[in-house]
């Protein structure tokens, strides 16, 4: 089976349309394992 | 049982009197032949499986070069199509809902655990305490074994599984790529009446955020969250722009197969769309066309400190049903 996750994340204030630099990020690869509980990305806030 | 334990016991060696057991010819034939058929099956599914080894071999070496393999329909997707999966997956069901005895269940969940690299250390319950394979597949884990990142500022995974996609999702049309080649629209996913904000709203919610913080400055209204749309205004985060990402995780047969909260949110709406009920193996991802949005599957939908979030869990054939919820005693 599949879980597919949709979320709003905090992103940059200081973008230029059309581009964005990330905040959140992602710390996983396509490929990882990963178990409940383990952190899927991070923000830091600015 | 008395079929299994017929084929564990050595059978005696055909006597120069079977004739004289009034069995004659016939008797020692039909004797042979279950035995026949069932070897002839484990050849069958030997040559299967390996064959099914070979592929997977030849794709974890073009992974390994970098080559991602690319959306391809073929006849066996075509196939599926044709196949009553649903009748298919509730005789599964009902297969797995058996009762296994006692004695039989360590040796079936080791070889379900050997077959599909499950970790049997982690099980609430001794072995001998789940009447059937269903149970088992549904299992909780000993308390402690799946710890939450304590980090405030990280969004957890809510299940056990293999990262297959993830990343932003910009533009009107916000498509998530089920595999190289091939995206499908997340409001297709979602459903047309989903909560999802839209490039608009997003505009919008930062207009609303910008004009609050600009004019009002001074008198801030905590009661001017608006419950009847989905922006959510958070004075706390409200100088940071939102995105919105997704992360697509695939759950073995193996795998630990609850599902618990990313984070710390509040769900408003629960929605199920019934469907077919493909494989959605890495194969399958490759082969079938919108695999996510033509299988069964139950959408979450809700609101967490950073805005909009939704969770998709779908179906397979092998899970042909998603619990919505459970009235627990007490």
């Amino acid at each position: 089976s599949t879980v597919v996750l949709i979320f709003q994340a905090p992103i940059s204030k200081l973008l230029q349309e059309g581009d964005s630099s990330q905040e959140f990020n992602f710390n996983v690869k396509c490929g990882d394992r990963i178990r409940v509980g383990e952190a899927l990305g991070r923000w830091h806030s600015s | 049982t008395s079929f299994t334990k017929k084929l564990l016991t050595p059978q005696p060696p055909p006597s120069i009197n079977a004739a004289t057991n009034g069995g004659g010819n016939s008797q020692g034939d039909s004797s042979y032949f279950l035995p026949g058929a069932t070897v002839a099956t484990i050849l069958m599914l030997g040559a299967l499986h390996a064959r099914r080894m070979y592929d997977d071999k030849k794709h974890e070496e073009m992974r390994e070069k970098g080559i991602e393999l690319e959306f391809q329909p073929d006849a066996k997707a075509s196939f599926l199509r044709l196949l009553p999966l649903r009748s298919i997956s509730r005789c599964w069901g009902q297969l797995t809902s058996m009762e296994i005895p006692v004695w039989l269940r360590p040796h079936v969940y080791r070889a379900w655990a050997r077959a599909f690299h499950s970790n049997l250390e982690e099980a609430a319950l001794p072995l001998e305490e789940y009447t059937s394979l269903k149970e088992f597949f549904a299992r909780a884990l000993k308390e402690g074994s799946r710890p939450i990142n304590a980090d405030p500022q990280c969004l957890v995974s809510p299940v056990d599984g293999t990262v297959l996609r993830f990343g932003e999702l910009k533009g009107a049309g916000a498509m998530i790529e089920q595999v190289k080649g091939f995206s499908y629209p997340v409001f297709s996913l979602l459903g047309a009446s989903s909560l999802l904000p839209t490039a608009a709203d997003i505009n919008v919610q930062e207009e609303h955020t910008e004009s609050i913080t600009t004019t009002e400055k001074s008198k801030k209204s905590w009661w001017r969250v608006s419950l009847a749309s989905p922006k959510v205004w958070d004075p706390t985060s409200s100088r940071a722009k939102r995105g919105l990402f997704y992360c697509v995780i695939y759950l073995n047969p193996g795998d630990y197969h609850r599902i618990h909260s990313p984070a710390d949110w509040n769900i408003l709406v629960r929605r199920h769309f019934s469907g077919h009920l493909y494989p959605v193996n890495e194969r399958a991802t490759r082969t079938i066309r919108n695999l996510y949005i033509e299988n069964e599957r139950v959408i979450l939908e809700g609101v967490w400190q950073e805005g909009f979030m939704a969770l998709a869990a779908v179906g397979a054939t092998n899970i042909g049903s998603i619990e919505l919820g459970a009235f627990n005693m007490g």
